[in-house]
């Protein structure tokens, strides 16, 4: 047990700090397991500073800031451990555009490099234009869900219509 | 192992049978507030073993049963089923002669769920396990809730190790 | 302090129904006091109802269903004892964008009911063209938070440059 | 009473003297994640009298004070000030006469908080007097802080109370 947690903490740790840095296009991160000697009952500390700032407690950071470092580590662990499907419930709702666009981008690379499933729940228009597929979910019978195939010009009239 | 399609019948607000296909890649779901997206990641957290109904945003289990609208009825079960294409033979070895492997579950009002894989009832903890072994599951750090991301960041340090369990 | 509270809870109460109804175009929604006998020892009970849906229990409504029944309860309390100050942090990052026009069109009917003064802190477009002024906060230099008033072109730019 | 103005200096990410002119009706507020949107709400809960460290997102109050940057000096104190029009006469009595009202709170590293309204030092309490009789105050449910509004819905039915109160 305890030599395979190490080795997880030390692959996911190197993942993270490489993702976070991709993510923020600069700063650095790393994670530490604190508060007791045996690993298997350590806690995980995160410690992060965006591009030009000071290392600061995690709480200090913005709400997108934190959305993007809680990705880094989501993906870090990913990528140490691949799951078949990961499903994303609008965690782009924060981001600024910019943002947005780095997510999409984070993304694309991990069909790249993994055979993971993404479902993305959204509500951003950029983040329906990078999709593969889109599929809308509608109520047209009042409180029944009913799952259409859209095309990215029929997801952005959904949008506007609603 | 491939997740293929999602079969919601009767679960939450997907009164009719409904099919999501699950493809390679990114696949996009949008629609208006309040017209079902979470509900169907509920459903894919429900079939693999789910077993708090806090967890499944109700005050009971009975809560994932379509409980009418305006116009229809309320319902008495629900099911949804977990279609996996097990081409690449790594199912554990229980399962792994099969092709494809389908997982669902069911539930009655007042009489608690079923789970069946290939339509023989197994126990939930079959269920867990199965998923647990293909690095997934109803907890999985993969399969983030709505407002879930930044709690990842405010949790207790023990908390997030959890996270890392998962890796291991 | 009773009776105060009870007259306060009147008015809430029938403030939270009419604006909920406004903002979910149709629907129901009421408060109870609950818990014990005596109003000031009492917890507040939420019932709300979308358009064409069976009354449930609120954890069951979506994310931007909790999000548009909180901001009624809000205004509700503010309709009836109005406060000379307002600040939403991105409360419309949950919301779809017809969702966002009637967030909007509420927080105009307010400005014609109270003297109250709103600050809106947003990355949604469709938000800032509504907004009677925006001011825009840069980091130029890394770090450091600067104010500067922006028109909305600008603006716009704003959230492609970022 | 009527809001004008709010003066930043040190607070936060905001080092350099800043002011935010606040005028009738809606004023947006916008800017690239991490830039300082919400460290200017919490300016202005902070000088109403906020004595929590951990509703400013920190790990004590000195956290509000500017750390420093890449390229800056951390300082020693951070100041804000609040400037209210008292035209209309409805501030207490204690500050009626005044036409305009200047409610300012300085911390410095080691010693603490500070409040002044209108140059005389007073206790915290004589601030949050000042603001709860104006309906308002650090935990005034019209301040609506980022990933807050949900959990208004999801709170007890004894905290949701609260907001009842404010109505009071
Ligand atoms: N057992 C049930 N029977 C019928 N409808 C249900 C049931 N449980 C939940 N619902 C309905 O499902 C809706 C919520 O769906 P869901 O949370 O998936 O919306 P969403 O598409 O994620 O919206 P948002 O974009 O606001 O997050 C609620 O309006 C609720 O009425
Ligand atoms: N004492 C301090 N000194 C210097 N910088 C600080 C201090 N406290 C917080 N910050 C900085 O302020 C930034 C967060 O600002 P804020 O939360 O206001 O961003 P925001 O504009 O609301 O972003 P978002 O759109 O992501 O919510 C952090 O990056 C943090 O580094
Ligand atoms: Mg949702
Ligand atoms: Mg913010």
């Amino acid at each position: 047990g305890r030599e395979r947690m190490l080795e997880a903490f030390e692959k996911v740790n190197s993942n993270f700090s490489r993702l976070f840095t991709h993510l923020f296009g600069g700063g650095e991160a790393h994670l530490k397991l604190t508060e007791s000697e045996d690993p298997l009952e350590a806690g995980l500390e995160i410690y992060a500073r965006p591009p030009g700032k000071r290392l600061q407690v995690m709480s200090l950071l913005s709400g997108g800031e934190q959305a993007l470092t809680a990705m880094s580590l989501i993906f870090a662990v990913f990528l140490t451990n691949p799951s078949p499907i990961c499903v994303l419930d609008e965690v782009d709702a924060p981001l600024d555009d910019a943002n947005v666009e780095r997510f999409c981008d984070l993304m694309e690379e991990m069909t790249r490099t993994t055979d993971t499933r993404f479902l993305i729940i959204t509500h951003h228009a950029l983040t329906m234009a990078r999709m593969s597929r889109l599929f809308g979910v509608t109520m047209q019978e009042r409180g029944v869900s009913t799952l259409v195939s859209v095309d990215l010009e029929r997801a952005e009239r959904f949008l506007e219509a609603s | 192992m491939k997740f293929n399609r999602l079969r919601l019948s009767g679960f939450k607000s997907f009164v009719d049978p409904t099919d999501l296909i699950i493809e390679p890649g990114l696949t996009g779901v949008v629609g208006p507030n309040g017209c079902g997206k979470s509900n169907l990641l509920e459903a894919l957290r429900w079939v693999m073993g789910e077993n708090s109904f806090k967890n499944m945003r109700g005050t009971g289990m009975e809560d994932v049963i379509f409980a009418g609208t305006a116009g229809r009825p309320a319902r008495n079960h629900a099911e949804v089923t977990l279609i996996i294409d097990n081409a690449d033979r790594s199912a554990p070895a229980a399962y792994n002669d099969c092709e494809t492997i389908e997982v669902s579950r069911k539930i009655e009002r007042e009489q608690g769920s079923t789970y069946r894989i290939n339509g023989r009832e197994v126990r939930a903890r079959d269920v867990q396990l199965l998923f647990a072994d293909a690095s997934t599951g109803a907890h999985s750090p993969a399969l983030v809730r709505q407002g879930q991301i930044a709690q990842l960041i405010s949790s207790k340090p023990i908390n997030r190790r959890r996270i890392l369990e998962e890796a291991a």
